[in-house]
């Protein structure tokens, strides 16, 4: 294998990346296509359309902080990362939690109608009109699809999540070449099984090429939140999960 | 200053 890992560790690596995924997803395939169809009814979505800018806001940070916890818990899972010193971990988590959060949401999102999965049925982008960041929520839909149109298997997205998270483009690690050497052999795994199952040469090439838009998704989200917490401090202060505030506030 | 985050890292894996 590349750069001395033996193809066995790589394996071992993978197994252990797509199993941590698979025990921390919030619903398996088989329920995901169960709940594919089963859309919020006209009045529904006007319900959330009629719903106060912080209500709705206070209920996205709920979703979104609940998502994250699984996001910590497949981090953990993952051989090597709590081998990180616990500066780096939790660097890692603050600057990537909502990065992998968006790539899991692939998964939840039906791009043959734009709808996502929340709270309980899928629904379209109008859904979160009341938000007021229109320009956020079409960006984070125009992801989900793009993401989507790469049609990857479940294994590709616990490696791409993994890679994602354990990046060391992340300033201020304490131990960078540490994170190197894990985010290598992630990307050596990735770029085996997508060779394996990809026609398309350029697949992981495309992948990767996602990864800014990523972080310009996060970037938009926290400006999208200070501009709310101006309007609505107590809001923030008061309502919103504690975890939340603690990573973007 | 990352106290959940920290309780969440320290928790034995559920």
């Amino acid at each position: 294998g590349p750069n001395n890992v033996s193809m066995g560790e790589l394996d071992r690596i993978a197994q252990n990346i797509i199993k941590s995924h698979l025990e921390t997803c919030q619903y398996t395939t088989e329920e995901l296509q169960q709940l594919a169809w089963q859309t919020h009814s006209y009045e529904e979505v006007k319900m959330y359309q009629s719903k106060p800018r912080d209500v709705l806001w206070q209920q996205c940070a709920i979703q979104i902080t609940h998502a994250i916890q699984y996001v910590v818990e497949f981090a953990k899972r993952i051989s090597g990362f709590m081998e990180l010193c616990q500066n780096d971990q939790i660097l890692l988590l603050k600057s990537g939690c909502l990065e992998v959060v968006l790539v899991r949401m692939c998964r939840a999102f039906n791009p043959l109608n734009n709808t996502v999965l929340f709270e309980g049925k899928y629904g379209g982008m109008q859904m979160f009109k009341a938000l007021g960041c229109d320009d956020l929520v079409s960006a984070v839909f125009d992801f989900a699809k793009s993401l989507c149109s790469l049609q990857l298997t479940e294994e590709e997205i616990a490696l791409f999540s993994a890679a994602v998270l354990i990046s060391t483009d992340r300033p201020w690690l304490m131990e960078p070449r540490k994170v190197q050497k894990l985010q290598e052999k992630i990307y050596f795994a990735l770029q085996h099984i997508m060779q394996k199952n990809h026609m398309d040469e350029d697949a992981l090439a495309k992948l990767i090429s996602r990864i800014p838009t990523l972080s310009a998704l996060c970037t938009l989200h926290t400006e999208e939140l200070q501009a709310f917490q101006q309007l609505h401090p107590e809001t923030v202060n008061v309502l919103f999960p504690p975890l939340y505030k603690e990573l973007f506030n | 200053k990352h106290k959940i985050l920290h309780q969440l890292l320290q928790n034995s894996t559920s």
